[in-house]
């Protein structure tokens, strides 16, 4: 019961939930039990945690359904297994109502989820996840909950859109709006394309720009995906690299390698040639904490450390991580004889190889006013992306670090070349779903 | 539900932060810890 076909597989696969930000409120049985969920175009499925999940840690950490209170609950009992890129869930299908905003949805097909192994699902904000995708790519053909309320006659149109909050000094994170669009939130046209592949909210892409500079390679067409349970924007590498270079991205282990290996680099090789210990030394250096035997990161009992600044906890995490792997590199080294410049100039190079966790690369925070704006050609339309927009801020202050919003992703034809157009676009832009016309259609956000 | 006929779910957001960029980097496919991962995070 994976998803269907190969090729979509390979696209599920690239979710990241861990880092989706937005999420809303649904209810489900009656009375409705509460459950925060992703809303999610890039699936199809409602899954939440099943009061039947007894050996998941992340079930104890997140509302759980409790079919036994429910009087509108209906058996199915069959399995369901979804993997994600970043998790895999498991459980059972059930049938009941759903109540989104107002609006009871009769009779609905979800998964208890009754196994959730992944961290992903551990550490996340949200219980589950409602897919607002199509039924072709939907886990056991379940009948997706956007299809009910059209089938039960409780939308006006067959439409439904998003607007996400993107200024980070307001509370309210968004709305989705199920039966049409609020005028509120945005301003100008809509430009609507066509879907092209159902499955998938996907449509035909032109050019992507540079600094008003072609890119050239999805001059003769691109697909993309417009996917609200992706925080990233993410694209065929021959675009990214060439993006990378504009606003000089780098990895971000790669970033904080190269900062370790320029500040402590000669340090760490002195204590080398004097002997000290290698497990030792970047905990005597500040930049880990030693357990005893080992060094370690610090991160970990930062988290529960409420007076802790979270952001640093997370920095020295990766520092640590680069200091240890910089230990190592230099040791071998030493062990050839070789001249002190050589050896760092040799580790840097390493630093430069290390491949980024999750795909991230890391920009200078400082550099935003000198970086190009990014624009992609949809339905005739170029729709821009200035650096404040394309450019995650992650901590505050000294520890802040800033995420490139682009990351890489190549599918071959005949699906690709793909772009991910996720939060960071669709923050921008105001999107709508219109179910009736197979169309999406993107505004400027208001 | 509002006048217009429109059904609206507010949503909420949340900050990206290292710990949580850093908890997606340690999981990998079926919630299984590779090596590193338990070396480097301690788990």
């Amino acid at each position: 019961h994976d998803n269907v076909g190969g090729s979509d597989t390979d696209i599920i696969a690239l979710k990241n939930y861990m880092d989706a930000q937005y999420f809303g409120e649904i209810g489900i049985g009656t009375p409705p039990q509460k459950f925060t969920v992703i809303f999610d175009t890039g699936s199809s499925n409602l899954w939440v945690p099943s009061a039947k999940c007894y050996f998941s840690v992340a079930c104890l950490f997140h509302s759980k359904y409790k079919s036994g209170h429910s009087s509108t609950y209906k058996k199915n009992g069959k399995s369901a297994a979804i993997h994600y890129g970043t998790g895999a869930i498991s459980g059972f299908f059930s049938q009941d109502h759903v109540k989104l905003g107002d609006l009871v949805v009769k009779e609905q097909d979800f998964i208890e989820a009754t196994r959730e192994p992944s961290i992903t699902f551990l550490a996340a904000k949200f219980d589950g996840i409602l897919g607002l995708g199509f039924q072709e790519i939907s886990v056991g053909n379940a009948v997706p909950v956007w299809y009910s309320m059209v089938n039960q006659g409780l939308v006006k149109e067959p439409v439904f859109s998003f607007w996400f909050n993107r200024n980070a000094e307001e509370e309210e994170g968004g709305e989705i709006v199920f039966g049409g669009v609020d005028s509120n939130h945005y301003k100008g046209e809509h430009t609507y394309v066509p879907v092209t592949e159902k499955g998938y909210w996907q449509f035909d892409m032109g050019d992507v720009l540079i600094g008003g500079a072609t890119t050239g390679f999805c001059a003769g067409g691109c697909s993309a995906i417009a996917d609200s349970g992706t925080s990233l924007l993410a694209g065929p590498t021959t675009v990214i690299a060439q993006i990378n270079h504009a606003i000089g991205a780098s990895g971000v282990l790669s970033q904080e390698c190269k900062t370790v290996v320029s500040q402590y680099g000669k340090t760490i090789l002195d204590m080398l040639v004097a002997e000290a210990k290698p497990q030792k030394i970047c905990s005597q250096i500040g930049l880990c904490s030693f357990d005893g035997t080992r060094d370690v990161s610090m991160g970990i009992e930062s988290v529960v450390d409420k007076n802790t600044d979270k952001s640093s906890s997370g920095l020295h995490d990766t520092v640590c991580s680069a200091c240890e792997m910089a230990v190592v590199w230099m040791q071998n080294q030493l062990r050839q004889n070789l001249t002190e410049d050589r050896i760092l100039n040799y580790v840097n190079e390493l630093c430069e190889r290390i491949p980024s966790p999750m795909g991230e690369s890391a920009v200078d925070c400082s550099s935003l006013a000198s970086m190009p704006r990014v624009s992609f050609t949809i339905g005739g339309k170029v729709f821009e992306l200035s650096p404040e927009q394309y450019v995650l801020q992650v901590g505050e202050g000294v520890a802040a670090q800033c995420i490139s919003g682009f990351m890489a992703l190549d599918v071959p034809p005949p699906r690709g070349p793909l772009w991910i157009l996720g939060d960071v676009f669709m923050g921008h832009y105001h999107t709508v779903f219109d179910f009736g016309n197979m169309t999406v259609g993107f505004a400027e956000a208001a | 539900a509002s006048n217009d006929g429109l059904i609206r779910v507010g949503l909420k957001k949340r900050k990206l932060d290292h710990v949580d960029r850093l908890a997606g980097h340690i999981d990998t496919k079926e919630g299984e810890l590779s090596g590193a991962s338990v070396r480097n995070y301690r788990l």
